[in-house]
Parts: structure tokens; C-alpha cells; sequence
């Protein structure tokens, strides 16, 4: 509808109007994407492919500009990294490392491909013989939520206010209306309270760079081998909850992962990993559709 | 447990669950190709087996649910901190015969939150929030009616799934649950906590999302409360797990919310430890990068 509106009026400014299309475009996709969400799956390893593609590619790239002094490297991977040199600037890798967060999506119950779902540990020395905790110091939360309440509140309020002074300035002062808009950007964009300022040097890095109290350390991921399952259930007359049951599909310290910790460094080198080792990326795929087998068509 | 007072063993371990979706209507032994509700099966392959058949495109026959939750309590409740469970307790609304109604999604909600219950609380009469495991639910797509689509609360479902959910939620939370449906649970009290974050008011799919750039929009809103919450986490020396149902990544978010969403967490890199989503069911990790989206955000502003 609006594609035939903008068209039907002729676009006026073309650049807001394509991007507002391609937003509404976009959304409207990814509205029927996850409509057929319950819908057989298709297309997935094309989507493995974008994330191997886009997202590990990127941070291989990166690494591989990782400065040789950072790293032992062989005399080949010296050679070559002083020839990369040339083409771009050398990356710290504890600056790489820290501009990225990871965003880990679990396997789902559902079997859209097998049963799944994942035990994560997490490092609780520290805590063990930290008699630090006294309960009498425990600061309830009763007084933060409520102010917090107050501040969303008033944020939609004041939203309202400003919109009431925009429309009246407007009316009498036309011509000075473009110079309020710019000043209104220029104020939005400087309280704009959803937009944080950067982490103050005096916070160290926390359990998810540097290993400490509640860094992630391993996780075991189980699924339900369903193919298994109604085989034993035809082959015997045994009660479900004997033929039912979850097993260790993988854990986070097995190949291809080797992971002896879960921190943001691990978790890129393994993306750098997965994007060059053929043989890792299709383990990678297999246990990500839950070692169900599925293909795209 | 400075709330009961009682001693609580430390495992160092935690449940991620997501995306159950049991399907009441679902009939074994009916065809798959009917999404698993009746007919006569035309093949053998086409034969709805007893737990669900993995690419069927069937949702989860009641047992699936059943047994996995009995699993989980012969196998790991005793062994696991807290749950982290991440939304789409419903069926897909795939069956034009059966259209799906918002009542039958608070129903199920109700059901699977009370299987929860049952199986993580400690079974004390006089105080329902008191759990042996800590469960963490947050708002998927398929649980809010229509389909995608949840408005900026106080409304009618944030109320409802209050209700649902009032035995994991601190009282003290109701009305900024009431406003966002999100809220925050302290695993180990002063010291850690998990965000249970409703991601829907940031997703594309969300016709009721534009953007997270005016006052008016639910990302906005909702990115004031995660701001102020992180603030107060990091004030307090606690260190926080994020979660949620849709996965913050370009893919799902709209691009202000996206990158809004990814700065917060780069700046707030000294306290947050992760986070797990669902809804997408493939099992990986993505990546994000914070200083390119700072570096977007600005640019669109």
C-alpha cells in the first residue's frame, strides 16, 4: 500500500521515501519470515551460510590483521602477516577482542530439527570462600524500581509536551520552523537517554573478557535423537519413559569448539576457526540443526 | 536466600530452554502433511510419530513437553542454579481449521508456567516465589496474539502475563513489568542477576515497532529501562546474564534498536556476561560488534 502511495504521489524526496520503503519492506519480510516459522524449515544452511559469510568472516578478517607482536605466530604466518601489513593497518587483539559481545542462540524443544537445549557452568570459585556477602548489607530494589517507573513516565509525558510546543511554534513561526526542527534534532540526539555514554576507564573488563568470578566455562548441549526414540518405541513394548530420554549431543571443550573457556576470545577465535576449517564448519552445521540431518531442499 | 533466609547450595551451572511450542491438537499416528491434527497419514513417512518427528514442520505433541520436563527433573534439577527459559510456550498458528485465539495462548502460558512451577519450586504452602531453581521466563512471538504484534504497556497482555508469571517476578517490579515486560531476577543475590528481556518491542516483525529513535516508540521505552537497570547493576558491583526471546542481531532488530541495543551492550561490557536468545532454533552464536554500531547509530542520527 504505501509503495503504491509513494508512487501514486510521486516520490517527493526520493532518499526518504526509498529508505523509508526499504524499512517497511524489510519489516514486512521479516513479519511473514516469522510467520512461517512454524512451517518445515527451509532454507537454514543458506542462512549458516550468511552467518559463516557476514559475521565469521569479518572477525577472521580482523584477526588475521591481528599485530604479529601479539601473537606467536610461525615464521610463514610472519611473513605473511608483515606482507598483509602493507595492505592495512595492523589490530591490537585485546582492542579487537573488546569490541564485540556474543549473541548465543539456543537449539529449540520444538523439533524443527531434534529436541534441544544446553547446560551452561559458569566459574563460582571466587564466590566460594568470598565471605564478603553479609545478607544485613543487601540492598533491596523497591526505591530504584519505583524512581525507574517515574522515569518512563515522565519521558512519555515530556514527549507529549514537546510534541504540543513543536506544533504551536510551528504554527505562527513557519518560516523558523526548519531552524527548530535542526535545533530539536540537535537537542533529541544530546538527551537522548537511550543512548549510552562510553564505559569510564576505571570498570575493568568483565567475566565475559577476562576469566573471574562468573566467567562461562563450558557448556554441555543434550538433544532427544527422535529417529532414535520411535525406533525403540516400535521395537519394544517398554513404557515411554524408559525409551525417552536426552543425551550429549556435544560439549564446548570437544572438537571442533576446544574451548577451555567461553570468554569473547575464545568465542572469536572460533569464529575464525569455523570460517577457515572446512571439516569444523560442516561438525558446526551438523550439530547445529541438533544432528537431525536436515538439508536444504 | 536473604528473601527466605534459607541456605542454597551453589552448583555453577545453569538450564538454557526455548521454544517449547506444545500443540494440544497434535494427534499421533494422524499425517504430518496435515500438520500432524488429522487426516490418514498417505506414506509411512507421513505417519505423526509419539514425540514429534524432527523437519516434520509439527509443532510439539503434548508428551515431547511432558517427558522433557521429567528428564530434566530426574537428570539435572538438582545439579543447576537457575533456568533460563526463553518463550514460544504456544503453537504456531498453522492450522486454518484451528485458528489459534489469544485465550488459548494465555491458557498454555498458564499451563507450561505451572509446569515450571511444579517441577523448580521448593513446595513451600506459604510462599510461592520460593523456588529450589530460580526459572527466568521471557516473551516470545508466538505468545502474544496477533501473531508478532505487542503494544507498550500498561495494556491487557502485560497485565495478563504478570498474572502468569507472578510467582518469578519481584513484587517490587510489577509496574515497570506492567509498562515493558521485562524484569529483572537476582540468581545470587548482591551478586548476580539475569535480565529477562522482551525483545519483541525492538523486532521488526512487530508492526507496532518503528524504530527505537521517539519517545512514544516501545523499543525507546524499553532501552530506557535497560539503561537504568545496567546502571544500577554496575553501581551495585553485580554482573548480569541478558535474555530474551527474539536474538539481538541485525537480522531481527529493527537498525536504530539494533544498534542502540549493541551499544549498551559494549558499554556495559564490565557487567554483562552474555546473552541467550531463542526463536531461531538453529543452535550458533553471532558475533557483535560495538564499535560499529556506534559508529551507525551516529551516522543515522
Amino acid at each position: 500500500e504505501q509503495y503504491s502511495r509513494v508512487q501514486e504521489e510521486g516520490a517527493t524526496d526520493n532518499g526518504n521515501d526509498e529508505n523509508d520503503l526499504n524499512r517497511i519492506s524489510d519489516h514486512a519480510m521479516a513479519a511473514s519470515e516469522a510467520h512461517i516459522m512454524g512451517a518445515k524449515p527451509s532454507n537454514k544452511e543458506a542462512y549458516m551460510g550468511t552467518v559463516r559469510d557476514t559475521h565469521y568472516r569479518k572477525v577472521w578478517n580482523k584477526l588475521e590483521r591481528v599485530d604479529v607482536e601479539d601473537v606467536e605466530g610461525d615464521e610463514m604466518k610472519k611473513d605473511k602477516r608483515k606482507k598483509d601489513r602493507k595492505k592495512k593497518k595492523p589490530i591490537n587483539k585485546e582492542e579487537l577482542i573488546e569490541r564485540y559481545s556474543i549473541v548465543n542462540i539456543g537449539g529449540s524443544v520444538i523439533p524443527t530439527f531434534n529436541p534441544a537445549f544446553r547446560i551452561w557452568e559458569y566459574n563460582i570459585s571466587a564466590i566460594a570462600n568470598d565471605s564478603g556477602f553479609v545478607a544485613e548489607e543487601y540492598k533491596p530494589w523497591d526505591e530504584f524500581f519505583e524512581s525507574l517507573d517515574k522515569v518512563m513516565e515522565d519521558s512519555l509525558l515530556e514527549d507529549s509536551l514537546s510534541e504540543n510546543e513543536m506544533s504551536s511554534s510551528n504554527n505562527h513561526l513557519e518560516i523558523n520552523s526548519r531552524k527548530a526542527e535542526k535545533r530539536k534534532n540537535k537537542k533529541n540526539k544530546k538527551d537522548d537517554k537511550t543512548i549510552p555514554i562510553e564505559m569510564p576507564d576505571k570498570y575493568k573488563l568483565g567475566p565475559a573478557y577476562v576469566p573471574q568470578l562468573f566467567t562461562p566455562t563450558r557448556f554441555v548441549q543434550f538433544y532427544a535423537d527422535l529417529e532414535k526414540i520411535d525406533q525403540a518405541l516400535h521395537n519394544s513394548l517398554a513404557e515411554s519413559k524408559d525409551v525417552f530420554k536426552y543425551e550429549v549431543e556435544y560439549t564446548s571443550d570437544e572438537k571442533p569448539y576446544s574451548m577451555d573457556s567461553l570468554t569473547v576470545g575464545n568465542y572469536l577465535d572460533l569464529a575464525g576457526r569455523l570460517y577457515e576449517d572446512k571439516d569444523a564448519w560442516e561438525q558446526y552445521v551438523e550439530w547445529s540443526f541438533a544432528s537431525s540431518g536436515y538439508k536444504d531442499d | 536466600d536473604v528473601r527466605t533466609g534459607k541456605e542454597r547450595i551453589l552448583h555453577g551451572r545453569f538450564l538454557h530452554i526455548t521454544d517449547i511450542h506444545p500443540d494440544p491438537y497434535y494427534v499421533e499416528g494422524s499425517s504430518i502433511d496435515a500438520v500432524c491434527h488429522t487426516g490418514k497419514p498417505s506414506k509411512k513417512k507421513d505417519i505423526a510419530p509419539k514425540f514429534g518427528k524432527a523437519m516434520s514442520g509439527c509443532d510439539s505433541p503434548v508428551v515431547l513437553m511432558e517427558e522433557t520436563l521429567r528428564w530434566v527433573k530426574e537428570n539435572l534439577r538438582d545439579k543447576i542454579d537457575f533456568v533460563i527459559w526463553t518463550g514460544d510456550n504456544v503453537r504456531h498458528d498453522n492450522d486454518r481449521k484451528d485458528p489459534r485465539t489469544e485465550a488459548q495462548i494465555f491458557d498454555m502460558n498458564n499451563i507450561v508456567a505451572d509446569k515450571m512451577t511444579e517441577l523448580f519450586s521448593a513446595g513451600n504452602e506459604e510462599d510461592p516465589r520460593d523456588f529450589d531453581v530460580s526459572v527466568i521466563p521471557s516473551l516470545g512471538n508466538n505468545d502474544v496474539f496477533p501473531h508478532n504484534m505487542f503494544a507498550l504497556g500498561p495494556t491487557l497482555q502485560t497485565r495478563e502475563y504478570y498474572r502468569i508469571w507472578k510467582n518469578f517476578i519481584p513484587q517490587q517490579q510489577q509496574r515497570t513489568f506492567d509498562r515493558s515486560a521485562s524484569y529483572l531476577a537476582e540468581v545470587i543475590p548482591g551478586k548476580l542477576a539475569v535480565l529477562s528481556i522482551n525483545t519483541l518491542y525492538m523486532f521488526k516483525a512487530n508492526p507496532l515497532v518503528d524504530n527505537c529513535n521517539s519517545r512514544k516508540e516501545p523499543g525507546y521505552q524499553l532501552l530506557l529501562w535497560f539503561g537504568s537497570v545496567l546502571e544500577e547493576l554496575r553501581s551495585r558491583g553485580m554482573k548480569v546474564w541478558l535474555s530474551g526471546h527474539v536474538p539481538p542481531i541485525a537480522k531481527n532488530f529493527d537498525q536504530s534498536c539494533y544498534d542502540k541495543f549493541t551499544l549498551w551492550t559494549h558499554e556495559y561490557r564490565d557487567i554483562i556476561i552474555g546473552g541467550l536468545y531463542g526463536h531461531m532454533n538453529i543452535d550458533h552464536f553471532i558475533p557483535t560488534d560495538g564499535k560499529k554500531a556506534r559508529k551507525s547509530l551516529f551516522k543515522n542520527l
